[in-house]
């Protein structure tokens, strides 16, 4: 059976690996570019992120979870410090 | 709404900001009246004001730079990151940046900057993203329409949280009306609304404006804490409440603009409101008395009031005389007050409302007015104040 192919490109997890960091890291506003996060906090980051904006909370990165990422907003994280 | 850890919030009432570099994609002077009435927004519902300073530290420094601009959060050019702020507190405290890799404008196109202000300002004031998609405070930009725009319920519950909520500043009392019949059920309230919508008045032969004047093309007449808008865009007359558009503001007894200083003057008992034409925000330092532009401390109110371009000056109507004040020096001229009739005959010895429009002044006594056409110091025609309200 032809691989499926895969729905969300590398570009796109970059992104959102970006995305994640700065607006759901722990602390701040984090500059991409200094951290890089393990799988298990992606995926509770990325829980966070879908949870924040009402979306189905899976911890996978899908389409609708990448155009909330692609939209234009504010720079201030999300989440408390 | 949410709050940042630690809840910071400004200590002091007068909060000061100071714009060091602005965008390229507007005037100076649109960024400055945005900014302001970003601010108003915020000032509207809580007991904080804001003073734009022009040198030195401010509490909150904003500028528009792209990519690196001094902190450690370098923007990412057109899109994705729009613009962020610093929470209260000393230093880069409230600091706001705006990522000038976007397209800053006052509409739908590109990015607005009202409504990014408004929601960077509620950073810099304590508040944190709401999870509420209808609240300013929702992470993501989604342009709504910014005529008219009141802050969101969430937003307003969430600042009044920090601040507490700004109680209407007490304004002369409009004299009492004459005392009607005793309410038939004296536990019922003989007037709800200290003065009545004048909703029903609108075609009435019989009506009577408490003031008139031009903004920015538009036509508002004023009766009873609201005006008409009678606009050259929208189709229709709306009536709006004086206060749901400014909010210190209950009633107004006279009105004109000044076009070529972006400004209109609302007259309310012994003071006077100045507001900028365009943004419709009220400029700071106002109310001012009405003493402060020449008028006795005898006169507790002014009837009407009218700028004329031709001459540059703004005409002041209290009682059966008028005063003439010179725009260019600020300052009234000499030899008022003058008599009503005398310089305008067949006005009529008193002047509930006064405007400009298109080279014609009009002049509303009781409900009829009168269309004058002052270069040939002669009334043209006479018609009734409900004509301008589509009936």
């Amino acid at each position: 059976a032809p691989t499926i192919a895969p729905t969300i490109s590398p570009e796109e997890e970059d992104l959102a690996e970006g995305y994640l960091t700065q607006f759901y890291s722990d602390v701040g506003m984090k500059n991409s570019s200094t951290r890089t996060i393990k799988e298990n906090t992606f995926s509770q980051d990325l829980q966070a992120m879908q949870a924040f904006f009402g979306l189905e909370v899976t911890g996978v990165l899908n389409n609708e979870t990448v155009e909330v990422m692609k939209a234009p907003r504010c720079g201030v994280s999300d989440i408390s410090r | 709404y949410g709050h940042f850890a630690g809840k910071p919030k400004w200590q002091k009432r007068l909060i000061t900001y100071r714009i060091t570099q602005y965008t390229p994609d507007l005037t100076q002077s649109q960024v400055d009246a945005t900014i302001a009435q970003a601010f108003q927004l915020y000032s509207d519902v809580i007991p904080l004001d804001f003073k734009q300073v022009s040198s030195g530290t401010a509490d909150i420094m904003i500028l528009f730079k792209g990519g690196y601009h001094g902190d450690f959060y370098p923007f990412d050019g057109a899109g994705g990151v729009l613009a962020h702020a610093n929470s209260p507190g000393q230093n880069q405290g409230g600091d706001t940046h705006f990522d000038d890799d976007e397209t800053w404008t006052l509409t739908q196109r590109g990015v607005n900057l009202l409504l990014v202000a408004a929601h960077e300002f509620g950073h810099a004031l304590g508040l944190d993203h709401s999870r509420d998609r209808r609240a300013l405070m929702f992470p993501t930009y989604k342009y709504v329409n910014t005529n008219g725009y009141r802050l969101p319920d969430d937003d307003r519950r969430g600042v009044q949280a920090l601040y507490g909520s700004r109680t209407p500043v007490p304004t002369t009392p409009k004299p009492k009306p004459p005392p009607g019949p005793e309410p038939e059920d004296p536990t019922e309230d003989p007037n709800p609304d200290p003065l009545p919508n004048p909703r029903d008045e609108q075609c009435s032969r019989e009506l009577v404006f408490d003031a008139a004047t031009s903004i920015r093309g538009d036509l508002f007449f004023f009766k009873n804490g609201y005006y008409w808008r009678k606009s050259t865009t929208f189709q229709g007359i709306r009536l709006i409440k004086v206060n749901t558009k400014w909010p210190r503001i209950q009633y107004v007894d006279a009105a004109f603009e000044v076009p070529n200083k972006d400004a209109v003057y609302l007259f309310e008992g012994s003071q006077y409101w100045g507001i900028r034409a365009y943004a419709k925000t009220i400029i700071s330092g106002y109310p001012k008395s009405i003493t402060s532009l020449g008028l006795p401390s005898s006169v507790s109110k002014v009837d009407a009031a009218v700028y004329v371009p031709s001459t540059k000056k703004t005409l002041f109507f209290v009682n059966n005389q008028y005063w003439s004040y010179d725009e260019g020096r600020n300052q009234m001229d000499l030899g008022y007050p003058r008599s009503i009739t005398q310089d305008f005959p067949a006005i009529g010895s008193k002047v509930d409302a006064a405007f400009e429009n298109i080279g014609y002044l009009y002049f509303s006594s009781g409900p009829r007015q009168s269309e004058y056409y002052l270069p040939y110091k002669r009334v043209v025609r006479v018609l009734l104040n409900y004509g301008w309200l589509n009936c």
